[in-house]
Parts: C-alpha cells; structure tokens; sequence
C-alpha cells in the first residue's frame, strides 16, 4: 500500500487490487466483504473499518456512484488511508474508530467508473442495458426506492437521470440497499460522495417537506461546511436537496433516512465549474484534506449522541 | 472530444428557459449542472457540454435568444489531458 497513489486518479482495477491489499495489511482493522456484482458482473466491495468490538455504531460511506465524478473515489480511497495511518496516532481517530465503523463502499457504480476511463470520460449512469431501448445505462442515485420515479425522475431509458424500470432494479443499487438494510441496527449516518458544486445537502429531495430534525440537519450542515472552509477558504453551501438543488426522488441519501438513517448528508466535492468533472490531480490532496474534517466532525457528533 | 465545448448559461426570462429545455430535442447537450434539462429554472447557472461540430451553432442559437452565456471549457480533449498529472507518474 506504500507505493499506491492517493493523490492520483486510480483505475477500477487498481482499486479493487487495492481494497485487497489494505485489508491484508491492516487486518485487526480493516475488512474487505463483498456485497454484490454490478450489471457487468465485477465484484462490489465494502471496508468495514473499525476495531473489532459489538456493538458498535457505524457510519455507511459510498463514493463514485455517478461514473464520471473521480474525485468522489478518490476521497474514499483517502478516507481509508488516513483512517488506517493514523490510527493509534491521532487520539480522535483512534477514539472513533475504537467505538465506531466505518463501512465504505469506495465505487458504487464500477461499471459506469470502467466506461469514463476507456470509453467516454463524461459517462454518468451504470451499463445496464435491460430496457428496451438501444440506450444503455440506469441513473442509480434516481433508482432508490423514495418516492422513485415522481419528481424529475425520467423513465426514458434514454436520459441520464433514467430511474430504472422499477425501484433497486439495478444490482449495484440492490447490493448496497441489501447491505444497508441488514446492518439497520448499527448504522447512525449515511454519506454519500458526488462531485460538483461544493454543496452540503440533506434530505429531503422529493419533497420542499423539512425533516422532523431539520434544524438539527442545518446546523451539522452548517458546522461541517465550517469545518471544511477552516482549512482552504472554501465555501459549501448547504440545506435540503429540493431547496439548494431542485426537487428530484429515487436519490440515496433520502432513501436512507426513510429507512430510519436520520444523519443523512450529500457531499458534492470541488468545485464550481472551472474544473467540472475534470478536477485536476494537484487537488485532489487539498479537496479531501478539507471533507476529512466535516467527516470527522460529523463522526465525533454521532459517537457523543 | 476534440475541440468540444462547455458552456454556462443563465437563462433571465421564462422563455430562455424554455429554449434551454428544448435544445436537446434538437442537439446532443450533455447536462453536467444540473443533471438535466428538467431541471433548469430561471437564473439559475448552466453547465453543458457540447460537440466541437455543434458548438458554434448552438453559441449562435444562446445569441439570438439573448442568454448571457461564457465558455468555461474551449477544448476539453485538452482538459481532459491536463487532468491526469503526467509528471507524477513514474
């Protein structure tokens, strides 16, 4: 793992030789399961990270679920490398991960990951061609079952926001909702890594409705993007989906906390525009230095719940 | 994605807007904010990529409906390159 590249775009099967490695090398604190197989049938990995201890609290991370957004893998890959570094060194990652996991799904959609790197660099949705259509691929972040396919969803398997013909239609969206469901119990929050616009979002999407613990919501929102300013300047704005973004259903975050997952945030990594999907490599250091702090802080508020 | 383009346009009026939504039907326009032309409301920021052989036809098209616009990418083939720090990679 010394000689592997965080600050580098990595290929899927560069990081799934990865996720091997990691959990060979760390193994009292990492572990490596397999939860699924993409439409293409690779395998979709989860690290659970944490020490071995029940029962314990946990974080639920995915990264990468829309193809083209590479910073979003490339923070997962971080988060695991500083959770692994550091702890036993760094007493509040040791204090987290002695009474918390972490379990990170560090590429949702591989399949759609593989197509932007050797294909089409701008490839958004996963390679499923089970519609009828001669167009390929499902939106998994509209494939959720929360309130899927009502609101600016489209059922034409043409446009890249397609929601699939029916809820979790799509087995990378079954692995992780598989997986999520059986670990109910345990799991306080849910991230899930997009990339671009430097937004902090929680739910919900499908509706202008405020969550029973809205206020609570904004005001992690609010410290988190505070947390992430303090390092670079860098501004996130936040609030619920439907009224930072526009309204949308079928997305992840919002299906997670209908499943009870009431700490429920989207980050949308750097930057703006002047980079889009192209964030160059020489960032990628400086943007997941500054999410680590929202993470952890985000961590540090559950472990005190 | 040889000398194709990236635009940010804001559309002011429910007429730009409306344009905005109907340029696929006519174009290949890949959305990167929002993820789709649904989506797009009144003065809100536009980002779409488009091929180097449309890019001047749809400049002319945001001209002649008088939707501000600015290119953010001239050449993305060339961004993309930049992306990947070549000098890294030993």
């Amino acid at each position: 793992t010394s000689k592997y590249h965080y600050t580098k775009y990595n290929e899927w099967h560069q990081i799934s030789a990865w996720t091997a490695r990691i959990a060979k090398k760390y193994p009292k604190l990492v572990s490596r399961i397999k939860i699924g197989n993409t439409f293409e049938n690779r395998s979709m990995y989860l690290l659970k990270i944490g020490k071995q201890r029940n029962p314990k609290k946990a974080i639920f991370m995915d990264c990468g679920i829309h193809a083209r957004e590479w910073i979003s893998p490339a923070f997962c890959q971080w988060f695991v490398k500083e959770a692994t570094r550091t702890y036993g060194k760094d007493g509040n990652m040791t204090n987290i991960l002695d009474n918390m996991n972490f379990y990170v799904v560090p590429l949702f959609n591989i399949d759609g990951y593989v197509w932007s790197w050797t294909q089409n660099r701008f490839w958004r949705k996963n390679r499923s061609n089970a519609s009828s259509s001669t167009c390929i691929g499902v939106d998994l972040n509209r494939n959720f079952d929360a309130a899927w396919g009502t609101i600016d969803a489209s059922k034409n398997p043409c446009e890249e926001i397609y929601c699939g013909s029916s809820p979790e239609s799509e087995p990378e969206t079954k692995a992780v909702t598989t997986f999520i469901r059986s670990h109910l119990s345990s799991i306080k929050a849910y991230l899930t890594i997009h990339s671009y616009s430097q937004m902090l979002l929680f739910p919900y999407g499908y509706t202008y409705d405020k969550t029973p613990n809205y206020k609570e919501l904004k005001e992690l929102a609010r410290e988190a993007a505070k947390a992430i300013a303090s390092l670079y300047g860098k501004k996130y704005t936040y609030g619920t989906s439907a009224a930072t973004i526009y309204p949308s259903s079928g997305c992840s975050d919002d299906w997670a906390y209908d499943q009870g997952i009431k700490y429920s945030f989207t980050f949308e990594l750097r930057d703006k525009g002047k980079h889009g999907f192209l964030l160059p490599e020489s960032e990628i250091k400086a943007t997941c230095q500054e999410i680590m702090l929202a993470v952890k802080f985000l961590a540090n508020y559950i472990l005190r719940k | 994605f040889d000398s194709a383009k990236v635009f940010r346009v804001k559309p002011h009026k429910e007429k730009q807007v409306n344009f905005l939504k109907n340029l696929p039907s006519n174009l290949q326009i890949d959305f990167w904010y929002p993820d789709s032309a649904l989506h797009i409301l009144s003065e809100m920021e536009v980002d779409f990529h488009v091929s180097a052989d449309q890019a001047k036809y749809v400049e002319t098209l945001l001209k002649q409906n008088g939707i501000p616009y600015e290119i953010l990418f001239q050449n993305l083939q060339e961004d993309i390159e930049k992306q990947l720090d070549n000098k890294n990679k030993s």
